[in-house]
């Protein structure tokens, strides 16, 4: 495995986006994975639309038939990526374009298919397989615990007590180590892509430690893989 | 704080100094640089006193966060204006997981050399 490793310089990570006050954040990570990982199947970036995933997707959880996905109250990336398998695929953002509500009916347009799943798979939790998966499958859909993200504004968060409840959806773009003068010596981190606009965190991005499961950040990590689709 | 064995040579020095203004000694001036850097109107004086009450709660809230993340930079976001549940409401989304026995896993990569 390389030290470090962003797929942000390899051209697989959109912009940073904005859920605005609705909690789309598992329609984000889904978004976010399966761009990278049309990136890697098309070598083309394309940004897919959360937009259809908060109107178009009811899935619920297998396990929990009361625990679907919901829009804006709330969702799952694992039931998002078997949405999208069973739906064909993810129209383009510009064609079905964010607006933060849920109140809109789905307008999916089968026709307008940008990016398919080809399936995905959920990643164990040991760091080193991970860090495999992120430079081999492309970024990661994660779940964080979030409570430190509401104060925070840079450097690389390494709470010493952080529940690992999860209740945020997030994108593992790559990893890094850096210089932590508090504890003077090299401490490695993940490098996460949030979806609160470019003005929060470091231009709308996260650094959060490796290497004891942070915040819960290694728990629930799901790999996709995509299928070249021709948009119309 | 629970520490384990590996890192508690991790927690021999901690910062006892600061050369930044607390923000907790003058929060009037910050919650106006708040409202005009993130474009915060209030309806009416009673949720205006209601969001200052909350924001000087928050700056409480991220000192608390700074000493307990000492290598990243707690201090006044977007959100500093929004208790912990209203931020909860609207901001986070990620329902209870609960994975499926059948769920496919990742085949296991190697990661040496």
């Amino acid at each position: 495995l390389p030290t470090d490793f962003d797929w942000r310089d390899h051209g697989a990570v959109t912009a940073v986006k904005n859920q605005g006050s609705c909690g789309s954040c598992w329609s984000f990570s889904t978004t976010g994975a399966l761009e990278g990982a049309n990136f890697l199947a098309t070598g083309k970036l394309v940004s897919l639309s959360e937009q259809q995933l908060v109107d178009c997707d009811h899935e619920c959880d297998p396990e929990d038939a009361r625990s679907c996905d919901s829009g804006c109250n709330g969702g799952l990336m694992n039931s998002a990526f078997e949405y999208t398998l069973k739906a064909g695929g993810l129209q383009r953002e510009e064609d079905y374009p964010y607006t933060g509500t849920d109140r809109g009916t789905c307008k999916f347009d089968k026709t307008k298919i940008a990016a398919s799943v080809a399936n995905f798979s959920v990643v164990s939790l040991d760091e080193d397989q991970i860090a495999a998966n992120v430079v081999k499958n492309g970024p990661l859909a994660v779940a964080i615990n979030a409570v430190f993200m509401q104060t925070y504004m840079g450097g690389v968060s390494c709470p010493y007590i952080c529940s690992k409840r999860l209740d945020h959806g997030v994108l593992l773009v790559g990893y890094g180590e850096g210089y932590a003068p508090i504890r003077m010596k090299e401490k490695p981190y993940w490098i996460i892509k949030n979806s609160w606009g470019e003005s929060w965190g470091e231009n709308g991005f996260y650094k959060i430690c490796r290497g004891r499961n942070i915040c819960g950040v290694d728990s629930m990590v799901s790999t996709v893989a995509a299928i070249h689709t021709h948009s119309q | 704080s629970i520490v384990s064995p590996d890192e508690s040579d991790d927690l021999l020095i901690r910062q006892v100094v600061s050369d930044g203004e607390d923000p907790l000694l003058n929060p009037e001036h910050h919650f106006l640089s708040f409202k005009k850097r993130f474009g915060k109107h209030y309806a009416n004086p009673e949720e205006h006193a209601l969001r200052f009450g909350v924001f000087k709660s928050n700056l409480r809230r991220a000192k608390r966060h700074q000493k307990l993340d000492p290598s990243a930079v707690h201090g006044i976001t977007q959100f500093a204006d929004l208790t912990p549940a209203e931020f909860r409401r609207s901001y986070l989304g990620l329902r209870p997981l609960r994975l499926p026995s059948d769920a496919h896993k990742a085949p296991i990569l190697p990661t040496n050399d």
